[in-house]
Order: C-alpha cells, then sequence, then structure tokens
C-alpha cells in the first residue's frame, strides 16, 4: 500500500495510492487544490543527427527526441512514509540512481522536494539528462516565468521571440532558459512556483507543465572549445552524485510574490549552522 | 589567524564564465574545488575567533561540511554538543535543524533555556547508500531553531537515556 498524503497547518500533498506518484498539492489557507504530477525523466543526448552534427555537450543541451524517458521504469515508484509531530515525509525510490523525499515541516507554507541522483548509468552507450518535471492542469497559454541572472522575472513563450521572428528547430533545447533561483507557470487565478537551490535550465515544454534539470552526464565533446565530454567522476570513479531541493508554492495569482520572494531571499541567504562539543559557549544579550 | 582573503580570491576566480557554467575542463574544475575547498577553510577559522571574541572563551567550533549528506562525526558520538545558527538575512527567521545522531532521544533548549521541540526521525536508505561508510548514524535529530536578523543563537542538545523524566512517550511512525 503506498501512502496517500501528507500535510501540515498550511499544505496538504496527495499521492497516488498505486503509483506513489505526488499527484496534487492543496494550499490549506487559501482552499487551492491543484493537480500536480511529478517524476524524473532523462533526455537522451544527441550525438548528432543528419540535420546537424552537433552532439549535446557541455555548452549544448541538445536531446535527441523530445520525448523524455520516465525513470521510472515501471511508472510506479516504491516509496516509504515518516509522519512525526515535526515533520511528515515520503520517500520516493525512482531507481537504483534516482530518489527523492517529499517533506513537509510544520508550519512551512511550501513542499519541500530533496531530490537525490546519481551516478548516471551510461554503459548502455547514452548520455543522459535528467529532469524533474510537473505536470498540472493550469491553462499557461505557452508561457512560463523564470528569473534572469538573479535580476527581474522575465515573461517566456514556447517557440517565440520577442524581438525576431523564430523558425523553432529544437523544440525542447530552443525552449530551455536559465533559472537561476525561481521558475513559475500560472493561470488567470493559480500559480505554482518552484524555486531552486542552484541555478539550473528550465522549460515548460506543454501548457501546464513545468521541468528544471537537475542532472547530466554526456559521452561526447561538444566541439565547442571545451574539448572533452561532460562525463564529470567522483573519488571513487564513478558518475558524480548530486542532491539539491526544490521548494514548491500553491498561491493565487496575486499573492504568489509576497510568499516565493521572502523565501528566495532564506533559501540564497540561509542560516548556517557551527556546532561545539558539551555544553559551548554562552552569549551576552548584546 | 583566520583570513577571508583566500575565499575572495577562489570565488573572484569562479567568476569565469566557464566556472560560472560549468564549461571548463575536467581538470580546471577540480582546481576550482580546491580554490573553494581552501577559502572556505581559511573562513571557518575566521568565524571560529569571531564565535570565541563574541562568547569571550575558546572552544573547539566544528563545521560540519557534509549535513547535507547526513554526516557529522561529532553529533553521530557525542552526547551534549551545542548548535550556534548563523542568520545572515536582516529579519527573523525560522529555519529547521536536522543532525545526525545515534541516540534515540535528545533534550533541546534555546538561549534562555526553554526546551525546544524535537525529535529523531530515520535517515532514508538513500542517504545511506549515499554515505557509503561515511557515518555510522542511523537517524537525525530534528527541531525548528530560529535566529534574531543578523545573529546568532546558541542551543543546548544533550541525549537522554532510558527512565529520564524528560524522554518524551516514544512514537511510532506511521510506516
Amino acid at each position: 500500500t503506498q501512502p496517500r498524503e501528507i500535510q501540515n497547518e498550511h499544505v496538504r500533498v496527495l499521492f497516488d495510492p498505486l503509483t506513489g506518484h505526488l499527484k496534487e498539492i492543496q494550499n490549506l489557507d487559501k482552499s487551492i487544490s491543484l493537480p500536480v504530477f511529478q517524476s524524473f525523466y532523462w533526455y537522451n543526448a544527441s550525438i548528432g543527427n543528419d540535420e546537424t552534427p552537433q552532439a549535446s555537450g557541455a555548452y549544448i543541451f541538445r536531446p535527441n527526441s523530445s520525448e523524455p524517458i520516465p525513470i521510472s521504469g515501471s511508472k510506479q515508484v516504491s516509496t516509504y512514509l515518516v509522519k512525526n509531530r515535526l515533520v511528515q515525509e515520503v520517500h520516493q525510490n525512482f531507481s537504483s540512481w534516482c530518489s527523492q523525499v517529499v517533506r513537509l515541516h510544520v508550519g512551512q507554507p511550501y513542499v519541500e522536494l530533496e531530490w537525490t541522483v546519481g551516478p548516471i548509468p551510461v554503459a548502455d552507450g547514452w548520455g543522459k539528462e535528467i529532469i524533474s518535471r510537473f505536470e498540472t492542469t493550469l491553462q499557461t497559454d505557452a508561457r512560463f516565468y523564470t528569473d534572469s541572472n538573479g535580476r527581474q522575472i522575465l515573461e517566456r513563450r514556447r517557440d517565440y521571440r520577442p524581438t525576431w521572428n523564430l523558425s523553432q528547430t529544437e523544440p525542447v533545447a530552443g525552449n530551455y532558459y536559465p533559472v537561476n533561483s525561481r521558475i513559475f507557470i500560472k493561470d488567470k487565478k493559480f500559480q505554482l512556483t518552484v524555486l531552486t537551490d542552484r541555478s539550473q535550465g528550465g522549460s515548460s515544454i506543454f501548457d501546464g507543465s513545468l521541468e528544471l534539470m537537475v542532472h547530466r552526464r554526456l559521452l561526447y565533446d561538444d566541439n565547442r572549445g571545451v574539448g572533452e565530454p561532460l562525463v564529470e567522476l567522483g573519488a571513487n570513479k564513478q558518475g558524480l552524485v548530486v542532491r539539491g531541493r526544490h521548494l514548491v508554492l500553491l498561491d493565487t495569482v496575486e499573492s504568489a510574490a509576497d510568499q516565493h520572494r521572502l523565501l528566495a531571499q532564506e533559501l540564497f541567504m540561509a542560516p548556517y549552522t557551527v556546532l561545539a562539543p558539551g555544553g559551548g559557549p554562552s552569549y551576552r544579550r548584546g | 589567524p583566520g583570513d577571508s582573503s583566500v575565499l575572495r580570491e577562489a570565488v573572484a576566480v569562479a567568476q569565469h564564465h566557464d566556472a560560472v557554467t560549468g564549461t571548463e575542463k575536467q581538470h580546471v574544475a577540480d582546481d576550482y574545488a580546491r580554490q573553494l575547498a581552501a577559502g572556505w577553510e581559511s573562513c571557518q577559522l575566521l568565524v571560529a575567533n569571531a564565535l570565541a571574541s563574541l562568547s569571550g572563551s575558546k572552544e573547539n567550533f566544528i563545521f560540519c561540511n557534509a549535513l547535507n549528506i547526513s554526516v557529522c562525526p561529532l553529533t553521530e558520538v557525542a552526547g551534549r554538543f551545542t548548535v550556534i545558527l548563523y542568520n545572515p538575512l536582516g529579519r527573523h527567521m525560522s529555519w529547521p535543524i536536522r543532525l545526525p545522531v545515534n541516540g534515540a532521544s535528545y533534550a533541546v533548549t534555546d538561549p534562555q533555556g526553554q526546551p525546544v521541540p524535537s525529535e529523531v526521525v530515520p535517515i532514508s536508505n538513500f542517504t545511506h547508500r549515499l554515505r557509503g561508510d561515511g557515518s555510522s548514524a542511523m537517524r537525525e535529530l530534528l527541531f525548528q531553531a530560529s535566529a534574531p536578523p543578523l545573529g546568532f543563537s546558541t542551543f543546548m542538545v544533550s541525549r537522554m537515556s532510558r527512565g529520564d523524566p524528560r524522554v518524551p512517550p516514544a512514537q511510532t511512525p506511521a510506516l
């Protein structure tokens, strides 16, 4: 039996009891419910094709298909639920190298997704670019929003550039944009915002969806100058394992910025912990 | 003596577009990482000096760089330790603290000596796999800590033994 929900005083997260995937987020303060399916996929890195010999590499993201492949091949995710007073978590295992903890701390008005990805297997000869994708019912009209190098939030439109007529030749890569701290989608009423803990690439490949690239491991050089494939190895000579967090906010369009601006500050300038053995030092109030 | 210039230089070097975007050669990536690690090590001394100066006592301050994968040799073995939380924001902050531990129950007190609600939760299997033999902790101590704007808070943590009147009734996590 898979877990059905976790909840604190602000948010409820529902899971599909059959597949274990996240399936709905509810903002209890505003009585908002939004179906949200979230899972991990990989794009198969291009090694070049008839149109152009361009391979995916350090500089260039170029999948060989617009359809990413689900990491949980059977479409079922094994899960484990931990419910306590201060935290409720669902641990999701997508594969031997991809997992996630969906977490609600007491008092927090957002959902925390802590993902762990890697080492990406490449023994099959395919470079892989891993994404976390959110699918919702929001009517987004080909629009999504990303921050731009830590500056203003910019509207992005799929297959469109505001200052020239675009002939789109790369339906996925041509719609990817830098995400430095946040990406969001919205309709006339509601907004789904995802805050990142590091710079990533992100997009909305179809209406109501939002995705972020969390890791990649490639086997070919893209011939743009670096001269080697992006196949970084860890200390144990395997591919790198990365762990990061996405914070997910669901709110009305009018009040979403009140939440994501403050939360992004907290993420960017997070408190730092120092430890000392024993009783440690005492501090005067001053 | 602590020195922040080592980290300043490392961060300055890492402003190069190859470092920002990850388009550098592997041996250059390794060197960026080496410089940043050396810079942070030097800054840790600086922070420890500042804390010692503020408290008026020289302590053995510990910086656990691998807390994101639940590795911290001090909290895994110590029966009593102090958590110092620095808040770089200009407003009051409340933040969840997770520390790897091996005990079953702990008492946490805030800077005023008041008890802080805490609990011990299991570490995920993913984290166990990730750490390899880098840590023995099976659980994490979790509590909500708060800190003033641009300031520190200190929290005392002590492991409780069975029969301790402060031990809360055991809670069985729903599995």
